[in-house]
């Protein structure tokens, strides 16, 4: 048993978790935040047999899409204040990130 | 130190962490879902003594409790346009779900 | 790769983050509560390299402060029908609570 923790965009949570049903795996689903655009995006848990991984982050990686996101940098007047122009920067968020952790013990009580 | 990972129902999840702290476990709550049922669940996080696993899950085992849940099934028109009667089916939900991880390092700051 | 799961109080949570960010780390934030306050605090997965170890706990040490919390324990009327006076007690909440677990297997997909 390992334990597969992914994040992934809240646009795609909804119908990963529908295809992940639909293949017999089990998930736990957590609201989580991301650091760096403070955005909401969610966090899966999943208990899965060692044989399974391969799957399971191929079906990851076919149902999550990568987005381009603009954002305008709070500007942050002590360093730039000649200019007062803020561009907007374009951030890509990936589909997953994907974290495989070994499981010593598992049981359903 | 582990790190034990136990997903359980709402309905234990108050009293599980009374005893929990009265038998000087520390614990963090995490509210969830599940992925199955779309209800609300609860995972919580326990760094606990290698020598204190047995009494942490067997803590977990007496106090949450496997119940019966009916769900009736979401309606896949394409594939029963024949029978618009749905039966709900029994779904049973288990105490807990519990996973138990090494931790390399263990810090308080 | 490994992952490092830290609870820290709310008040420095803003404040470690950014700082996090400032330094290139990666973080998750999941809204949690503690099992004996009961009240709510921050726990943060980040994925680190494993060379940066030292370098992101060093950063969680010097910016999440110890403080005191007074708290009135839950009156147990059976327990202590002769004195009606609850003193407060004093519990002191660490800066961090931290857990170094090893990633299998680490995928952007
Ligand atoms: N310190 C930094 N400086 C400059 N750019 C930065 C940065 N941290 C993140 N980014 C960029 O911003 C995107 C969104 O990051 P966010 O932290 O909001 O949301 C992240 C975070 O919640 C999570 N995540 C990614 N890598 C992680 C890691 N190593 N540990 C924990 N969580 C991670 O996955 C979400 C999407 O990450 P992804 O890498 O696809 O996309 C990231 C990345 O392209
Ligand atoms: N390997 C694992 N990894 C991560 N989290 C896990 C897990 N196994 C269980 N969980 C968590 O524990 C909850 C209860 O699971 P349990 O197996 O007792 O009870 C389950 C099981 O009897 C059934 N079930 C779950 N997934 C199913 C699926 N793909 N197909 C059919 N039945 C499923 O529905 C009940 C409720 O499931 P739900 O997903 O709502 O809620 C699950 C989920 O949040
Ligand atoms: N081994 C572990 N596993 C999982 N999470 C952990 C953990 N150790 C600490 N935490 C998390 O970190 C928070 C702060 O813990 P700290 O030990 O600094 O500060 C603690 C500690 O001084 C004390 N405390 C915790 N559990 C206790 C217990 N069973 N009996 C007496 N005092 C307790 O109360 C403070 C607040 O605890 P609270 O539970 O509200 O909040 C905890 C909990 O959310």
């Amino acid at each position: 048993m390992k334990l597969v923790i992914a994040v992934v965009q809240d646009q795609d949570a909804g119908r990963l978790i529908q295809v992940l049903m639909e293949n017999s795996f089990s998930v736990t689903k957590l609201a989580s935040t991301g650091g760096f655009l403070r955005e909401g995006n969610t966090t899966l848990l999943m208990g899965v047999d060692e044989g399974r991984i391969d799957e399971v982050i191929e079906i990851v990686r076919k149902t999550c899409k990568t987005r381009e996101q603009l954002i305008t940098p709070i500007l942050d007047i002590s360093k730039s204040i000649n200019t007062y122009v803020q561009h907007p920067i374009e951030v890509s968020v990936g589909g997953a990130t994907i974290f495989v952790l070994n499981v010593e013990r598992f049981d359903k009580v």
